[in-house]
């Protein structure tokens, strides 16, 4: 997780969990991770995913839950994948 | 843009939409408003056309639901997730759900509804996400002026990329409903233009052509000036089929695809209706023309080389109808794009012709040029 934030402990655990849920919702490919898998923190499904999602929207591509991304991730938003579903 | 692993899209062109649940934020008419101006924004792309039914499956079925709601994509409250679609095929292709959490609305005090239902539309007609921030079918939400909406070019190339651009109708040009910031006046005086539409309204003569519109006294020359159609009825916006006027009810009527619009003068009343409202068979898709016969009480209605008779007293279509135009108006030649009654003679306009028919002989008396009608 710290390798992920640069936020307070709690902020960023509640970034994280919004982060884990929206790259399961928009970035996970059918037949992937079910909702409530327990992913380990930092692992390199959450990063691929991450820089899947700074790729798609054009940001800078760290692999990190910068503050534009987290930005991006609280935008309300359409409900169908972003990648191949 | 993006299309949809293995590029699924629906193999017809006219499908069915039916909204089974409304949310308690906004009317029933405005859900209805903002769903049609929705579908029309991809409909003036390409060839596609959407009629809404009340019962029964439609192709898209449109729902406004809470949480879980059955299909695997569990909505989460406000904000977050507004809405989704599931992209062209049998059952739950095409359905569209928006979350009933939201605060949904016609303006910008909560999420507009025409922005988010025509993006969804996009996933419903076979559009997946577009990288490009200035495309409808980017993910985040971002307001859309419902009038005078133009489909942004990222949009137009996917969606034609699917359904190829909509095509010119022989006889009766269509062009994308996107349109420009000043509409042209169309050259009705050189000689190969007609109209789409004449109708009465009051006291007045209405002669639509493209985005524009004449209106003029009935008897007089006078004071003939072009409109943009918009101007006076934003909800048709272009290219009307056809028209008339009911005047003893002071009621008029306005087509356009498979809809039509009730008016009390320049007043719409309430949102568009199906013309199978009057009894046209499914595979009539858009009305060419139509005239009032003031003493019969019968409105005719032309579609190809064939017309219909509907009794207005009974509110029903004639049996033993279509027939067709040539054998029973004698003189009258190719297809009718426009068509009115005045003073016992109804006016045919073809192309650049317009025929004065005598009801009574039965017969034609005489053959006008069209753009005489506004002062050519």
């Amino acid at each position: 997780a710290p390798s992920l934030f640069a936020a307070t402990p709690r902020t960023s655990k509640n970034n994280y969990r919004l982060a884990q849920v929206y790259l399961h919702k928009y970035y996970t490919r059918k037949g992937g991770h079910q909702v409530g898998e327990m992913v380990a923190r930092g692992s390199n499904s959450i990063v691929k995913k991450i820089k899947e999602l700074q790729a798609f929207f054009g940001l800078q591509v760290t692999g990190k839950l910068d503050r534009s991304t987290m930005d991006m991730i609280k935008k309300p938003r359409c409900g169908v994948p972003d990648v191949a579903n | 843009y993006r299309l949809f692993p293995g590029e699924p899209k629906w193999k017809k062109n006219t499908l069915t939409y039916r909204i089974a649940k409304y949310t308690p934020s906004m009317t029933s008419a405005d859900v209805d408003k903002a769903i049609e101006m929705a579908l029309q924004a991809w409909s003036s792309a390409v060839p596609l056309n959407f009629v809404k039914i009340n019962s029964g499956v439609a192709d898209i079925m449109i729902s406004f639901e809470t949480g879980d709601h059955g299909d695997s994509y569990p909505f989460d409250g406000p904000r977050g997730t507004l809405a989704h679609a599931f992209a062209p095929g049998e059952g739950l292709g095409g359905d569209t759900h928006f979350d009933n959490a939201e605060k949904w609305t016609m303006g910008t005090n909560g999420f507009n509804l025409f922005t988010v239902a025509a993006h969804e539309f996009g996933h419903a007609l076979g559009l997946a996400h577009s990288a490009d921030p200035s495309a409808l079918m980017y993910p985040t939400y971002k307001y859309r002026h419902p009038y005078g909406f133009h489909l942004p070019k990222d949009d137009v190339k996917g969606i034609q990329a699917l359904y190829g651009p909509r095509k010119m109708f022989p006889g009766k040009p269509t062009v994308p409903n996107v349109p420009p910031h000043n509409p042209t006046i169309p050259d009705l005086c050189d000689s190969s233009s007609s109209f789409d539409a004449v109708t009465t309204l009051g006291k007045e003569l209405l002669l639509f052509k493209d985005r524009i519109f004449w209106r003029r006294q009935v008897h007089l020359m006078a004071g003939i000036r072009p409109s943009t159609i918009t101007s006076s009825f934003p909800q048709l916006m272009s290219n009307v089929d056809a028209a008339y006027e009911v005047a003893e009810r002071g009621t008029a009527y306005f087509f356009k695809g498979p809809h039509y619009w009730i008016t009390r003068g320049f007043q719409m009343q309430g949102p568009p209706r199906t013309i199978y409202d009057f009894g046209f068979p499914r595979y009539v898709q858009r009305i060419d023309a139509a005239v009032y016969l003031k003493d019969a009480q019968k409105t005719l209605f032309f579609v190809g080389d064939e017309y219909y008779s509907y009794d207005e007293r009974k509110m029903k279509m004639e049996k033993d109808y279509p027939k067709n135009t040539e054998e029973e108006f004698s003189g009258v030649n190719g297809q009718i794009d426009a068509a009115v009654e005045l003073n016992g003679y109804i006016y045919f306009f073809s192309g650049p012709k317009t025929y004065k028919y005598d009801i009574e002989k039965e017969d034609v008396v005489s053959v006008l040029k069209s753009g005489s009608w506004i002062g050519c």
